[in-house]
């Protein structure tokens, strides 16, 4: 199902988008 | 209205209700007040969105935009020290929201950027595990509106 594969895409990026900002450093710089 | 000019608005009222502050927070007009807002700010950081600087904002505004403006404009600007002095990033190339169309016309537009400067200061401070963690708990397409609007805020910053 096209639409199935799309939704289960679209999770992946959302996944992989926050948990990149989970791993990023915390407040400023330095 | 159009949709593309509410999707923010809309999508960043629903994650905002996910701190459950005292003051309503379910219709623009109720945001407009900056009650709801600045008790959110408080959860976010209280080190630096006291309960000093929370007291400071009116909450028995009701429909008088001059002190609408009035605590819009104390929340803005503790957003906008919040970002130069904790976060250490330069906001200057973002738009930063009209606040009398938001105070006297409930602009949603206006509104959907101080809200996504909140948010900006939420993924970013010492807590930030558990904000992003309860936002990939909201429904899709909110997670990705608030995705996009991170994205718009990071690629206007400078360190």
């Amino acid at each position: 199902d096209p639409n199935m594969k799309a939704g289960a895409a679209n999770e992946g990026v959302l996944a992989n988008f926050f948990n990149s900002l989970l791993s990023k450093k915390t407040g400023a710089p330095g | 209205m159009d949709d593309n000019k509410t999707a923010l608005v809309e999508s960043l009222i629903i994650w905002l209700q996910t701190f459950n502050t005292p003051a309503p927070c379910t219709t623009v007009a109720e945001l407009t007040t900056g009650a709801a807002m600045s008790q959110a700010l408080n959860q976010i950081d209280p080190a630096w969105f006291t309960e000093a600087w929370l007291g400071r904002i009116k909450t028995d505004v009701e429909d008088n935009w001059r002190l609408k403006v009035n605590n819009l404009k104390k929340i803005l600007q503790m957003v906008v020290d919040y970002y130069n002095e904790v976060l250490g990033q330069e906001i200057s190339n973002f738009p930063l929201p009209e606040l009398s169309l938001v105070a006297e016309h409930s602009d949603p537009v206006q509104l959907g950027r101080l809200l996504q400067l909140i948010l900006g200061c939420a993924v970013r401070c010492e807590r930030k595990q558990e904000y992003i963690q309860i936002i990939m708990t909201l429904e899709e397409s909110v997670q990705h509106v608030v995705m996009t609007a991170i994205q718009e805020l990071m690629s206007r910053e400078t360190m």
